[in-house]
């Protein structure tokens, strides 16, 4: 039984995308099979992982039935890493998703459903909305993970996001647990990034994961690459902060 | 007549926010009599410019005719700039709000019809998603202003962007212009950011605004000291550019 973990935020550009890829490639690295889903339709992991630039079928193509879940996923670069892109998403589609996903918040959690024996770990990338998508996301998942920046804009969307969790919980998924707050980007040489650091710890300091990534330019290369930067520099300070992400998570347990 | 315009990109975390607050500061800062409209619910200016930490009435109020507009409009620390905050917003409300912009496109020109002629200058905060609230935040405007990181992800979401802007001008309002790509958080230390930028350069060169905003970590400190950058260090690297930035956008001239 695959666990499920949903990255969230609705904070724009804190690392989302970025993370998702990097912890499911160091999760295959480290033996785990995996799948990536790409349930942000502006995502980006479809073009920055595959050579096909979003034209293959996709989430949004499974979700109204006109193709099958195998058609649909692809392998990368990565040895075990296979990834669900979102597909060729134009605005009324992404309408149409949000739609989907309100009128069955178990949209996605039904669709994983049948995959969830293939896999020893199914990873989320979700929008930066907290709307209909990113809580079937959250409905579909036994954990969640939320990169955050140290910065105060990041930080205050924390309560928020906690209420929606909260609600999930009691509407449509119980078992659901949180991961951890990631620190993304953190360049602790700044007054703001170490006054919002003691903000976190303070307020959060039981749901802070140990491991923190440093601000790297290098991890934007990804795109080019065609694969993450866990692959491309697996020696670089930024892979070896994600490879130990994956271990912590490995250390936390499966699914039930 | 107020110059309308919307700050836009469906890419998360490349500087809306930032550059909605700096610019009007600094065009208020120049003699015009600026508005900001906060029409992302999650956008964190009312909790950046105002004491009241979001609990005052907002853009959500008026437009469920809770308040009337100028209820809601509420003066900064920053002499010439008023704002009209997006109010307080659970998850139902930031459906209503997606759900009014669907039904009526012209939700937020109407509003800003009855104020134009109260400013020089109307900014506008919009969501980092393509959907009805920005379509609508499109359809209001004389212009649209694009930030954009020198790396792959934010630069790969400009076709989509221009697509939809084609859409807006075709359906809603043919006036629409370009006002500018604008550069944020520039440093062209790194190959991945220069080889963005000849892309950019190569593909929209007539579009890029002449100033850039280089990558300062002082501009964070915005939420803490309730001001924009241009206010609390006027003669700041990342100041002075957003200086430039109010100027040009003075230059290209007012709405019709
Ligand atoms: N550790 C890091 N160091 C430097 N740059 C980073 C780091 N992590 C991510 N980035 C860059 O920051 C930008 C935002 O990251 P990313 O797109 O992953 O965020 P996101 O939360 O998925 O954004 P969105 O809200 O648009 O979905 C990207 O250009 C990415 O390359
Ligand atoms: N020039 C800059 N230098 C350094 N940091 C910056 C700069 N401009 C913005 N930032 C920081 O980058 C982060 C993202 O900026 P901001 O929130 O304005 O982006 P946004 O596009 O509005 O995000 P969202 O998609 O969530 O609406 C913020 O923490 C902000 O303080
Ligand atoms: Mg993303
Ligand atoms: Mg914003």
């Amino acid at each position: 039984m695959a666990k499920v973990i949903a990255i969230v935020s609705q904070k724009g550009g804190v690392g989302k995308t970025t993370t998702a890829a990097n912890l499911s490639a160091a999760l295959a690295q480290e033996g785990q099979r995996v799948l990536l889903l790409e349930a942000d339709p502006q995502g980006g992991l479809g073009r920055s992982l595959t050579p096909t630039e979003g034209e293959s079928k996709g989430l949004a193509d499974v979700l109204r039935n006109w193709a099958r879940t195998e058609e649909a996923i692809t392998p990368t670069l990565v040895d075990g890493l296979q990834l669900l892109p979102a597909g060729k998403v134009d605005t009324q589609l992404e309408d149409r998703l949000h739609e989907m996903a309100r009128e069955d918040p178990f949209v996605l959690r039904e669709l994983l459903e049948e995959l969830r024996d293939r896999y020893d770990m199914v990873i989320i990338d979700s929008p930066a909305t907290l709307g209909h998508l990113t809580r079937a996301c959250l409905a579909a998942a036994d954990s969640y993970l939320v990169p955050i920046q140290a910065e105060e804009l990041s930080y205050r969307t924390l309560p928020r996001m906690l209420e929606v969790v909260e609600e999930i919980r009691e509407t449509s998924n119980p078992q659901l647990e949180c991961e951890g707050f990631l620190l993304t980007m953190v360049d602790l040489r700044t007054r703001v990034a170490r006054k919002v650091v003691n903000q976190l710890y303070e307020n959060y300091g039981d749901r802070i994961m140990v491991s923190m990534i440093p601000r790297t330019v290098r991890i934007q290369e990804m795109t080019d690459r065609k694969r993450p930067l866990v692959v491309y520099s697996p020696s670089s300070k930024g892979a070896l902060a994600y490879l130990e992400v994956a271990r912590e998570v490995m250390l936390h347990g499966p699914g039930d």
